[in-house]
């Protein structure tokens, strides 16, 4: 009984990750690979690419308010213009985030301050976990998988924007490698969203008790789906060790560019996240 | 810690309704 209950548990939040996240591992690797009937993705390679692509890389739900602004501001370098739309579209991701964090079990019964806390701390590592599968080594996924933007293309950007994908990507690589498929990555999220030693939190013991049963979901789940892959489990928890020097990382380049860049507006959701951060 | 993040705050307390971010 006690397996049938983790296995609800693990169809439950894979239902929840299919609802609220719009691009699944699968999709983007069917993209990635050519398998699929819609039309490849448009190549950004280089500046002009990026200048015939940019009416793309809007985000999905484009409100006029953040058209007028963009237009209003003096932001005349297409590398801001695109960073201003990966922000636009990080704060959607944000929102995603959130809902599927609040369909976790338990999650929303959790002190309020403690859920703002798990959010705070968690979402960029999970953001960082949910890029990985529109990756490959050459090059990932945009603007819901209608673009592919090169890798090359990102380290030729000026600095500090230069730096900012590549540690992401040679996470990703890794990441990749263990195959994770849509199912085990929900689990593996509401995991990282439960994490009991996130700073200030001022209840630990109901979230290590919920994040306690998701890890049992997790191991049985790798256990029953990928029994070839030796110590999976573990290896994908070794990761979260990783996501918290990329997200302290990230956190730094994002400070640089509030300092040197006179025209960079960090997205007011992305800020307060980011704030007294680490 | 509400009062420094009313965004997330709002994104927490509002169902799932689409929120003007």
């Amino acid at each position: 009984p006690e397996s049938a209950d983790l296995r609800a548990l693990a169809r439950h939040l894979y239902e929840s990750y299919l609802k609220y996240f719009p691009l699944t591992k699968a999709k983007a690797r069917a993209i990635l690979s050519g398998k699929t009937s819609d039309s490849a993705p448009f190549v950004i390679h280089d500046m002009k690419s990026l200048l015939e692509g940019e009416q793309m890389i809007n985000s999905r739900q484009m409100p006029a308010q953040e058209l007028r602004r963009a237009e209003m501001s003096v932001m005349h370098e297409v590398e801001l213009r695109f960073f201003h739309s990966c922000q636009s579209r990080s704060a959607e991701a944000v929102s995603e985030v959130t809902e599927f964090a609040k369909s976790i079990p338990g999650f929303v019964s959790l002190d309020l301050n403690d859920q703002v806390t798990l959010l705070k701390y968690g979402v960029i590592e999970v953001l960082i976990i949910m890029i990985a599968p529109l990756m490959n080594k050459d090059g990932t996924l945009i603007s819901y998988g209608q673009i592919f933007m090169t890798r090359e293309f990102l380290k030729s950007l000026r600095k500090p924007f230069c730096e900012m994908m590549e540690p992401k990507f040679e996470f990703s690589v890794r990441f990749n490698a263990l195959e994770l498929d849509d199912s085990d990555m929900a689990l593996f999220l509401a995991v990282i969203i439960l994490s009991g030693d996130r700073p200030g939190l001022l209840n630990v013991k109901p979230i290590e008790d919920l994040q306690e049963t998701v890890l049992h979901a997790l191991e049985l789940q790798l256990k029953t789906s990928h029994p070839d892959s030796l110590q999976l489990f573990a290896k994908v928890l070794q990761k979260m060790t990783d996501l918290r020097q990329l997200v302290t990382d990230h956190v730094q380049l994002i400070q640089l560019l509030k300092e040197t860049e006179v025209d960079w507006c960090l997205h007011p959701l992305l800020q307060e996240i980011m704030r007294d951060l680490y | 810690l509400k009062e420094k993040h009313k965004i997330l705050h709002r994104l927490l307390q509002n169902s799932s309704s689409p929120v003007d971010l």
